[in-house]
């Protein structure tokens, strides 16, 4: 006799915080820093700011001998902010959030933000701060909890402040069971591989020790941001094109095609209409699900759709790459390559790859492999990512005269509209084909780049015997 | 101006198919099944049922020569069943099951088996047929389809018939793109996996080739049952506690904690209480926010409480686990440990290991490792589980007189009301430190035994060469 029930998305979270990355109290200190600079940093990008972002984290406690602590988190950015009516959805409920369109952003899931603060909540049993204002005349601050078993917030305070300023910009204030003296590292290397690859934004972390850890602006213009782009047919399936009708303001099918996604024209629409049997002139809003199924059908069949717009694309870029490795390693030898754009099911990416030997880069048999994606860094799950499959199954660097014992680092950069994370905690990419391939390219060029340079040093080397 | 959007738990994971497992054709069809296989057996489970599983595979399309073809996937089971009115939501709603209790079973999530479904639906535009009897007076045939966007399902047709067999059982019949060619090895091994840790259970599978594969019931009764269990007070946090004073019939806050709690007893709870500065005879529905957190923070205080019962648990069992890697691998040694149950977070679990050496375990410089998780068999990210970290980080197999290429093989079982996945896909275990402890523990058991087997081996090699 099975008893059943229904859960919100805030409680499957609750009860299976290992499945967002919130795993034990250090791991978790870290997802929560991330989670809130990553929506800082989205923050900002959106109003094309210059990103002032300020960390800071206090033991609340008395002196503790234990590693856990309670700690206070406060995260403040200069970014659009909040408009009041939704800050305490988009900090209260689970799947929620101002990301879900097609458009490059490190934000995807809706589920981040929100996921930092209910495991505050349910570590120390307080409510949270949340002070916002997009500008605008007025400043409002909420105090706020996540019931848990409706996914909704709970308002316990709202204050209004006038905006005299016309400050712009979000602050998350709350405490936290967590245990800093076992993360301590990773969040360093996390803000400083954030500012490298981020070079126009400001980064200031206070740690409960009292140190100060700024890592500054290098960059005084904001990169070109991304754009919002339209799907693109190859890959598109009967749910999406159901939602796109639903939605749609064109009458005809033929416009329906051309104005709901991207590379289509005329004929291509009419082409894609004729294998699927279905009148050019019909209704959109009429086909039927059989014909909607056809037309499905018939735009996988027709395969000769132009390659994805790529104008929604915000790549690093090369030249920072090579800054910031430079500031990093310091390489002897160093090559960046910026792939043209791709796609994986009509999903537009672009592949950024370098390669860097000696300086000071620390020897072993290991190649030390940096990952990004959406210009996040990526530490965790090295094994499980498309990137190290990539660096230790498809390059034999053996052939690229690498020594078994060498000083080599290899960096890897993805930009999408919809990176194909394997978990929530968004830190290995999944190995779609499209997406190895373009590596593997990538990163073989620098490779060869490598090899003429060690073949170089090799020539030098046997001339300075003789 | 962010715009904001409410998303379902359906939607999230239709956008985000990576994190159920489903990232592929091939990938997907083993996913695919084995979701409705642990289905099956857990229904049998409950009912203590004999479990006989049948499994048809079939092409649905003419002759292709692409890998990703459509096919019809059938699951029946003679289990529990579903009753009729349940019957639409169970594989119809993310987030809807009847595992959400405090019981060991392979489903946990509310997922698995209308992902499938939902996988079907997006890549063949077909509704999917249920058909079910609970062995009741009727069998309830259900045509359906999943609301994604709403998170509901869409009755298409709902047929009753007479059950004059009494029958009982469940089946599950759907289309769904897949690639059978490259996922045939996996699904394979699987199901004579499954097999081998539920020696009770008949599993019949057709593949879309003709070819009968048979895994024959070995044993002729179940094995006990897991039963539910009530929370322990180690790890509780507010919000579980406040979901127990919301459903408790117990008045006092004495009779609270001896009735919600596991191995609570009346000094037990005045002593918490005291802790907590809660007089006794409170009502336990009238305690106020604060003090509610003072209650956790004493149970989390007094630390003193006996160790969880482990009457919940339901392990393979060392004579099957023996069994099984006899039929397997015919090793030269063999030896196999149940640990006694243990608890992490005041949830109880127990480890069940297996070392096995020489027979017709390949040779090699790796380890093969066995993974299983509630009798499921785990055969993806191996690197990323808590197993492998401690067969290669603190197991030194040559103390153990292991040689560096060896024909060595290791099973680990872990049997809890929550394991800790990291993925919603169940492939890899959370390095939880009372895990790790009691595998290393139990692994470090069968390698003494396996190093007093090698030295053996070794003098009677030196007696012969004298
Ligand atoms: N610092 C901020 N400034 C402005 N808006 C914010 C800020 N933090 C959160 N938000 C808003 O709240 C929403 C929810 O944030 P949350 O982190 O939970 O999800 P997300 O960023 O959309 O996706 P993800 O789960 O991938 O992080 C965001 O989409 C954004 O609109
Ligand atoms: N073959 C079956 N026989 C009986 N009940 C079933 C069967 N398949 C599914 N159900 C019911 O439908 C519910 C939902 O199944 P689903 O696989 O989606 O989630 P789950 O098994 O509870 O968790 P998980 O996501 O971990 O698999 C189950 O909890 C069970 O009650
Ligand atoms: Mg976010
Ligand atoms: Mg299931």
């Amino acid at each position: 006799e099975q008893r059943f029930e229904q859960i919100s998305p805030a409680d499957f979270f609750y009860r299976n915080r290992d499945i967002a990355g919130f795993s034990n109290p250090s791991r978790s200190l870290y997802m929560s820093i991330r989670e809130l600079v990553e929506n800082s940093l989205d923050a900002c990008e959106i109003g094309r700011i210059l990103p002032n972002i300020w960390i800071e984290l206090t033991q609340v406690e008395e002196d503790s001998e234990k590693d856990v602590r309670t700690y206070r988190l406060v995260v403040k950015d200069n970014g659009v902010g909040v408009e009041a009516e939704h800050i305490p959805k988009a900090f209260g409920t689970i799947l929620y959030g101002s990301k879900y369109g097609f458009k490059q952003s490190r934000g995807t899931f809706g589920v981040g933000g929100t996921m930092a603060l209910l495991y505050g909540q349910i570590t120390t049993n307080n409510a949270f701060k949340i002070i916002s204002s997009t500008g605008k005349k007025e400043i409002h601050e909420y105090r706020l909890m996540i019931d848990i078993v409706e996914n909704k917030p709970k308002i316990l305070e709202h204050k209004t402040y006038p905006n005299e300023n016309g400050w712009h910009g979000t602050v998350v204030d709350y405490t936290l069971e967590a245990d800093y003296t076992n993360s301590k590292s990773k969040i360093i290397e996390y803000l400083s591989k954030t500012a490298v690859i981020n070079p126009h934004s400001n980064i200031v972390f206070i740690d409960p020790r009292g140190r100060l850890y700024v890592f500054a602006r290098v960059k005084e213009t904001t990169p070109e941001p991304p754009k919002e782009a339209k799907p693109h047919p190859l890959g598109v399936d009967v749910e999406t094109v159901n939602r796109l009708i639903a939605n749609t303001r064109s009458r005809d099918c033929v416009s329906f095609l051309m104005n709901e996604f991207q590379k289509v024209g005329r004929k291509t629409a009419l082409d894609v209409l004729k294998l699927a049997n279905i009148d050019p002139r019909t209704k959109v809003k009429e086909l039927t699900f059989e014909q909607v199924t056809a037309l499905v059908d018939a735009i996988k069949a027709y395969g000769r759709f132009r390659a994805p717009d790529t104008s929604s694309l915000s790549p690093v870029g090369v030249e920072f790459i090579e800054a910031g490795i430079r500031a990093v390693y310091d390489p002897e030898f160093l090559h960046v390559v910026q792939r043209p754009p791709a796609s994986y099911s009509g999903i537009p990416f672009i592949i950024e790859a370098a390669v860097a030997y000696g300086g000071n880069i620390p020897e072993g048999e290991d190649i030390h492999l940096l990952r990004f994606a959406n210009k996040i860094p990526l530490l965790y799950d090295e094994r499980a990512d498309v990137s190290w499959k990539v660096i230790s199954e498809k390059i034999d660097w053996n052939s690229y005269k690498v020594p078994k014992v060498k000083r080599l680092a290899v960096l890897t950069s993805i930009c999408s509209p919809k990176v194909p994370y394997k978990t929530v905690g968004k830190e290995a990419i999944s190995d779609r084909p499209e997406i190895e391939r373009e590596l593997t390219i990538a990163i073989r060029e620098c490779a060869r780049e490598l090899r003429l340079y060690l073949s170089r040093i090799e020539k030098g080397e046997a001339v300075k015997k003789r």
